[in-house]
């Protein structure tokens, strides 16, 4: 569930709040912990100049440039996770056994354009 | 949620949903597991998923096997032998590709065994591999043996040597419990308790899962 963007969301690429309840997939009956994790996800623009905070790689820098001078021709830089971490999840498996197990890339921590 | 759920469950590597029919407890070292990795900032980032620091193995799956086996008749002269169990997990839900780096088995006994053995007696412990028919392997070495002269509310045995090299994915797993009593000079003083000291059996079992192997491997 991500919450309305704020009044003036800022345009640029960066992390979005997501908080992903399992209760809402109907998961809830075989995971045990958490009930839900915030996962986030990336979103924003990635505008030329790009600007240094945003993470992003010379070859996003020259495609941005490009995009300026032949919008139709050639998009944006995409707005992606370039740093996640992992979570642990505890839960019944189809033979009632318990489960703990890490699971990589499953919290988006950081965005950059690519 | 069809396709895409099922899509979700293969990535967290399930094959199908769950839907848990007699869910049991949830053993205390997994919840300690659990909460550890979510409190400790540890001083470099996020904990390792690719490693159980409780136990410093590699492995990002740590389950938790119930014994569904059952007593056996002890064979041997009274009082001689105290209990006889055959102990049977399925590991059926362990995957291709998953490698074992730790097993640990949990003998958990009752409050009212605490006075078993009595004094001058030792109760010696054997753990045997067993065909799922709960018949020891003949000939065959005990995997464990340990001798003890005071039983506490829970005994760990570990069990990883012992199981690296048997134990593939989808099969399951026999073990032959043996206890017996032996007193000073091999004679043993009155009856010991058996059975009803016995409260349950759980097998824990760490493994490296595939992704983390291709992870550790490019890494």
């Amino acid at each position: 569930s991500a919450p309305s963007p704020p009044l003036t969301p800022s345009p640029l690429c960066k992390p979005r709040r997501l908080y992903i309840s399992f209760s809402d997939v109907g998961w809830e009956n075989w995971i045990i912990a958490p009930q839900g994790y915030l996962a986030n996800y990336c979103g924003g623009e990635c505008p030329f100049p790009l600007a240094a905070e945003l993470n992003s790689t010379n070859h996003a820098v020259l495609q941005t440039m490009v995009h300026s001078l032949d919008p139709q021709g050639t998009p944006q830089p995409c707005c992606v996770p370039v740093r996640l971490s992992p979570i642990s999840i505890l839960y019944y498996d189809n033979s009632d056994n318990v489960v703990l197990r890490h699971y990589e890339d499953m919290v988006v921590d950081e965005c950059g354009c690519r | 949620l069809g396709p895409q759920e099922s899509a979700l469950l293969r990535s967290l590597g399930l094959s199908a949903k769950p839907s848990p029919r007699s869910p049991g407890p949830v053993p205390p070292v997994l919840w300690r597991i659990f909460h550890k990795g979510r409190t400790l900032p540890r001083p470099g980032g996020e904990p390792e998923p690719c490693r159980v620091e409780e136990f410093n193995v590699p492995g990002n799956i740590v389950r938790v096997f119930a014994d569904q086996g059952r007593f056996l008749p002890e064979g041997q002269p009274q009082g001689r032998l105290c209990l006889r169990k055959l102990l049977f997990f399925n590991l059926s839900a362990l995957q291709e590709g998953e490698r074992l780096t730790m097993a640990q088995l949990e003998l958990q006994f009752h409050h009212n065994s605490y006075h078993w053995p009595s004094p001058g007696q030792v109760l010696e412990l054997r753990l045997y591999r067993a065909s799922p028919r709960g018949l020891p392997r003949p000939g065959r070495s005990p995997l464990v043996e340990r001798s003890f002269v005071q039983l506490r509310k829970s005994l760990l045995l570990d069990l990883s040597a012992a199981l690296k090299d048997g134990t593939a994915p989808g099969r399951n797993l026999a073990l032959v419990l043996e206890i017996s009593a032996s007193g000073d000079g091999g004679t043993v003083r009155g009856p010991c308790a058996g059975s009803d000291a016995f409260a349950a059996t759980s097998l824990l079992l760490v493994t490296l899962g595939p992704r983390c192997r291709a992870a550790r491997s490019r890494r």
